[in-house]
């Protein structure tokens, strides 16, 4: 998955994400096309009802469920704005929440919210936490009975664009190198 | 008298000197101080996943594109730069803000079930994970058509000058990404990567390609070169969807031209929820803006602040909620399910907006973490790590 957020001029802003699910996604290349194949319908395997583990057969037609949060945030009062989103499968929503507290409530810059370590509940409600998360605050959670589970693949990437008042900020995760452009 | 009226005007002139003073100040000092930081931008930015591309997205920008325009543009770029992440065979889902009318809408171009697929699949899911490789996972790529539709409605350039820089990029001496290269020599991946089709792009030999190796992918540069001049019509109807629809059938693919042809994309309203002096606007199921919207809905009722946090037990109580809060929203995932095709789940996500939920769960929570997963409605298994 890859996020894309763009602020003009006017102050119309897009946010955008797009996605090959899984690295490669089917891994199925097209070599008339240059084209490669997402693996999309993998998703429908996360599709139950809430209290069982029955999963009902595809639909013609029918979108998979997806972690997918192209947002923006607007404050007119203010003349503010965030455009964000990110990618990082079922970490894309975890790494935007805390973004967007980083930046909005705790006054952290654009940049340092997207830096900032984060943490994520893996389905069976276990604690996984980035690299450089503070251990004081993992032993804190610890603490609290919060169960925690090792986890190495942390995928999660976040870009976006804010605007407060007549500034324009912008920045691009650098845990995939990322580099924001503006003028 | 007369040395008492004296005094009062000097006092007055003096008062009158002394404001002028200041606002002669005020005006200089603001023009001089600028109330951005350094490393703010003043008219406008992009930001994409690798600086090549928001550099496309921007100047896109610059020649008077739309932002739209700029995102395409970007994704294009993004489609060569880490086609690990996304590409032309994949969805899309934008979200736009347009000033002039203050509305925001959604264009969802994600993938859509095929007409027909492999009997069984959902039973193959324990053993596909964590990965889906083969056929059977593809579904109907979205992304150009995706694409079409936002320029249709909001783009400014012409189509073509959207896949220029692109094409530019990999006509030139086009090489090896940093990243890329990284995803190619993982341990777990490039075995996998060299028993597919993808070994002929991405292999030399037995290897896989380097950093800063050349990097010669002129098939797509003629596909995007095809799309430029004749839209995406050439994909959806016409012969790059014929050649992609038989390269997948020949690796045992399900796809066809009919899927193509009938892919439609969803546009509809985002989802508007208030959070403090800001106002959300998220993609609706089968996206995950509900789920964005109802964990800072739930957290927003906690307050926290930069001076909650200043101490070490502030910020534990912090993310004590915030983990507390992800698990509650792990047992609503099934409101996601696509609603144009489960009629059952039609109005499901409006809850999650809702002060009531939000309120009901802020009660929920407490300061242990180790409930029961019944306490959460955690059911089984969801989402994949990767993506």
């Amino acid at each position: 998955t890859s996020h894309v957020s763009v602020l003009g001029e006017d102050g119309s802003a897009v946010s955008a994400t797009s996605t090959i699910n899984t690295p490669f996604g089917a891994m199925v290349y097209s070599p008339q096309t240059g084209i490669l194949l997402n693996n999309e319908l993998l998703d429908l395997c996360w599709r139950r009802r809430s209290s069982s583990n029955h999963r009902p057969p595809p639909v013609p037609g029918e979108r998979p469920p997806s972690s997918m949060v192209p947002s923006i945030l607007v404050n007119k009062a203010q003349g503010s704005k965030l455009v964000i989103g990110g990618a990082g499968g079922d970490l894309i929503i975890p790494a935007v929440v805390q973004t967007i507290m980083n930046k909005l409530w705790l006054g952290f810059d654009l940049a340092a919210a997207i830096a900032s370590p984060i943490l994520h509940v893996n389905s069976k409600g276990g604690v996984e936490y980035e690299a450089n998360f503070s251990q004081e605050v993992q032993k804190g959670l610890q603490d609290r009975g919060q169960k925690q589970t090792q986890q190495q693949f942390f995928l999660n990437v976040v870009q976006a664009v804010s605007q407060e008042g007549p500034c324009v900020y912008a920045a691009s995760d650098l845990r995939k190198s990322g580099v924001a452009a503006g003028y | 008298m007369a040395w008492g009226h004296r005094s009062i005007v000097s006092l007055v002139l003096l008062g009158l000197g002394l404001a002028l003073v200041i606002t002669v100040l005020a005006v200089v000092l603001s023009r001089h101080h600028s109330p951005c930081s350094p490393q703010a931008f003043a008219h406008a930015a992009v930001a994409a996943d690798s600086k090549v591309c928001s550099d496309i997205g921007r100047a896109i920008l610059q020649q008077q594109g739309s932002p739209v325009d700029a995102t395409i543009a970007a994704l294009v770029c993004s489609g060569v730069v880490n086609p690990q992440s996304m590409g032309l065979g994949g969805g899309v889902i934008f979200t736009i803000y347009n000033a002039t009318t203050g509305k925001v809408e959604v264009i969802n171009a994600r993938e859509t079930v095929p007409a027909r697929f492999a009997q069984g699949l959902l039973d193959q899911c324990e053993l596909a994970l964590p990965l889906g490789t083969g056929t059977q996972w593809i579904g109907v790529p979205g992304e150009l058509r995706g694409y079409a539709e936002a320029h249709r409605r909001h783009g400014r350039l012409p189509w073509a000058q959207l896949f220029q820089p692109t094409i530019a990029l990999l006509r030139g001496d086009f090489r090896m990404p940093s990243v890329l290269s990284q995803f190619l020599s993982h341990k777990f991946l490039q075995p996998l990567l060299y028993n597919s089709t993808l070994r002929q792009l991405f292999f030399n030999g037995t290897k896989p390609l380097r950093s800063q190796d050349p990097f010669p992918w002129s098939v797509l540069a003629t596909t995007l070169e095809t799309v430029a001049t004749e839209g995406d019509q050439a994909f959806y109807t016409g012969r790059l969807g014929q050649m992609l629809v038989d390269d997948i059938v020949k690796e045992g693919g399900q796809l066809t031209m009919q899927d193509l042809a009938t892919f439609q994309p969803e546009v509809v309203d985002a989802l508007e929820m208030p959070l403090g002096n800001y106002t959300l606007y998220s993609p609706p199921p089968p996206s995950g803006g509900a789920i964005l919207s109802f964990i800072l809905n739930v957290l927003r009722g906690f307050n926290f602040s930069a001076e909650s946090v200043a101490q070490l037990e502030g910020r534990v109580n912090m993310y004590h909620h915030l983990v507390e809060t992800l698990k509650f929203a792990g047992g609503q995932r099934w409101r996601q399910w696509d609603p144009r095709s489960h009629p059952e789940v039609q109005n499901a996500s409006q809850e999650l907006l809702g002060e009531a939920l939000a309120q009901h769960i802020r009660q929920q929570i407490n300061d242990r973490g180790d409930h029961q997963r019944s306490h959460y409605n955690l059911a089984g298994d969801w989402g994949h790590r990767m993506g």
